[in-house]
């Protein structure tokens, strides 16, 4: 464990907590897209597959069902909570997410550590993991302004990964024979697909005026 | 790299 990757792992966590902090509180989920919800949960599931059978330590153990945890019930409120989901904006929540899926798949079938079911998943976790912030993305672009806590939400959902990447850099001088191309591309491709949306949070925030992103 | 490394990483 390094700082980087525990600031990415206190990031990430912040994130889904902001998120389940919202939704709770205020019973609303106004400006959240169900789909990248959806992807996340699929990401978590198809990436933890070895919870029980590789134990690395309790923090990786109690993570991991944190990150379950929350992102299935995030998807649970904002499709079933009886208050919740009557803020989901599903006509302009519309990013064909199964057309992310089956490319993922796909691509995990072909470039892959090692043609097993496990890793086949674990490498398509990766992958989906990179463009599951799209329908997001897309549906904040509809909406134009959001509110506060959902732009905090993509904020450190997009800066957990540019942690792991310092963590990657780190681990690379300091481990020997420490190579991963696939979660290293992946990392890099989800972290840049921020870019704009960190430039026009930056910007929101230094002017102190509204986020918003341009049409 | 081992292929089989256990995913130490979340």
């Amino acid at each position: 464990m390094n700082i980087f990757r525990f600031a990415g792992d206190m990031t990430h966590l912040a994130s889904v907590l902001v998120l389940l902090l919202k939704i709770h509180t205020i019973k609303s989920c106004a400006g959240v897209s169900l789909k990248t919800q959806e992807l996340y949960a699929i990401v978590f599931a198809t990436r933890y597959l070895d919870i029980f059978t590789d134990f690395i330590s309790l923090y990786n153990t109690f993570m991991k069902l944190v990150f379950l945890g929350s992102s299935f019930s995030i998807v649970w409120y904002m499709r079933s909570h009886k208050i919740v989901r009557r803020s989901y904006d599903k006509d302009q929540d519309t990013f064909r997410h199964y057309f992310l899926i089956v490319p993922c798949l796909l691509l995990a079938m072909i470039i892959n550590e090692k043609f097993t079911f496990r890793e086949v998943l674990w490498t398509f976790s990766l992958f989906l993991e990179a463009v599951a912030i799209l329908p997001q993305l897309v549906l904040l672009q509809r909406t134009r302004n959001i509110d506060n806590l959902t732009g905090q939400y993509i904020f450190l959902l997009g800066a957990y990964r540019a942690f792991y990447i310092f963590n990657w850099i780190y681990r690379y001088f300091t481990e020997p024979h420490y190579v991963h191309w696939i979660p290293w591309i992946a990392g890099l491709l989800q972290t840049l697909l921020y870019g704009d949306f960190f430039y026009y949070y930056f910007h929101s925030w230094k002017n102190n005026k509204k986020l918003q992103l341009p049409a | 790299a081992a292929a089989g490394e256990l995913k130490d990483e979340l």
